[in-house]
C-alpha cells in the first residue's frame, strides 16, 4: 500500500484545492 | 457482518448495510473532504510553502495530510470521559467502538492525543507544530530535499523560539514535541494499514 493518498482520492482533492493558487502564481 | 467506520472523520461509525461498498466509500470520502481541503488551506499560509514546487506541496500533502489532522481533530479523543466524538457530533464509548471492530490504531490515537493536549499548547503554537508535521523534507518522492529541508528548518527554529519565550521554565516541551513527530509517522503507517484492509474488503 505505498500510495495511500492516491488510494483514498486524497490526491485528487489536493490538487483541486491547491489548484487556483498554483495558477496565481504561473500567472 | 455489519460493517462500521470507526473512523471519526465519518458523521457516524453505523454503514447502511443497503448501500455498495461504492455508496460506502464515496460517502466516507464526502465526510472526510472537507477536512482535507481546510489542511491545504493552512498549508498556503505557511510561509514559503508557496514557493516550493507544485510537484512538492503535492507529495507533503499527500504524505502528511492524515499526520496533520490527527494534530488538529487531537480534541476529538476525550481521554476522561472514555469517547470519541465523530464529525456528525455524536460521542462513541471506547467500549462500543472496540465492539465495532477498532484495534489498535483507536488506543494509540488515545495515546497521542493524551499527551499532546497535556502539553496544553496555544492555538499558535499548535499551528507551528502542525507547520513542522507537514513540511517534512524525508517524505517520500520530493524533487527539491534541500528547499524542503531549508523551510523545515525555518519552521522548527520558529517552533522552538515560540516555545522558549512562551515556557520558559518548561524546556522539555519543545523536545517533547519533536518526538510526536516519530509517533505520528507511526500512528499514519497503522492508518495506511487499515485503509488497505478496508479497501480490500
Amino acid at each position: 500500500f505505498s500510495d495511500p493518498a492516491s488510494n483514498l482520492g486524497l490526491e485528487d482533492i489536493i490538487r483541486k484545492a491547491l489548484m487556483g493558487n498554483l495558477e496565481e502564481r504561473q500567472d | 457482518n455489519r460493517m462500521h467506520l470507526v473512523c471519526p472523520m465519518n458523521t457516524s461509525p453505523h454503514v447502511d448495510p443497503q448501500k455498495s461498498g461504492h455508496e460506502v466509500w464515496e460517502e466516507f470520502s464526502h465526510s472526510f473532504t472537507p477536512a482535507v481541503r481546510e489542511v491545504v488551506e493552512f498549508a498556503k499560509k505557511i510561509p514559503g510553502f508557496r514557493d516550493l514546487s507544485q510537484h512538492d506541496q503535492v507529495s507533503l500533502l499527500k504524505a502528511g495530510t492524515f499526520e496533520v489532522l490527527v494534530v488538529r481533530f487531537a480534541s476529538l479523543f476525550d481521554v476522561k470521559d472514555r469517547t470519541v466524538t465523530f464529525l456528525g457530533g455524536k460521542k462513541y464509548s471506547i467500549d462500543t467502538l472496540r465492539a465495532m471492530g477498532a484495534g489498535d490504531l483507536l488506543n494509540s490515537m488515545f495515546d497521542f492525543s493524551e499527551k499532546l493536549m497535556n502539553l496544553g499548547l496555544s492555538e499558535e503554537e499548535m499551528s507551528l507544530f502542525t507547520a513542522v508535521v507537514l513540511v517534512s523534507a524525508d517524505r517520500s518522492g520530493i524533487e527539491n530535499v534541500n528547499s524542503v529541508e531549508a523551510l523545515q528548518e525555518t519552521l522548527i527554529r520558529a517552533l522552538r523560539s515560540l516555545i522558549t519565550k512562551n515556557h520558559p521554565n518548561e524546556s522539555a516541551i519543545f523536545t517533547k514535541l519533536l518526538l510526536k513527530l516519530p509517533d505520528l509517522r507511526s500512528l499514519n503507517n497503522m492508518h495506511s494499514e487499515q485503509l488497505l484492509a478496508f479497501k480490500v474488503h
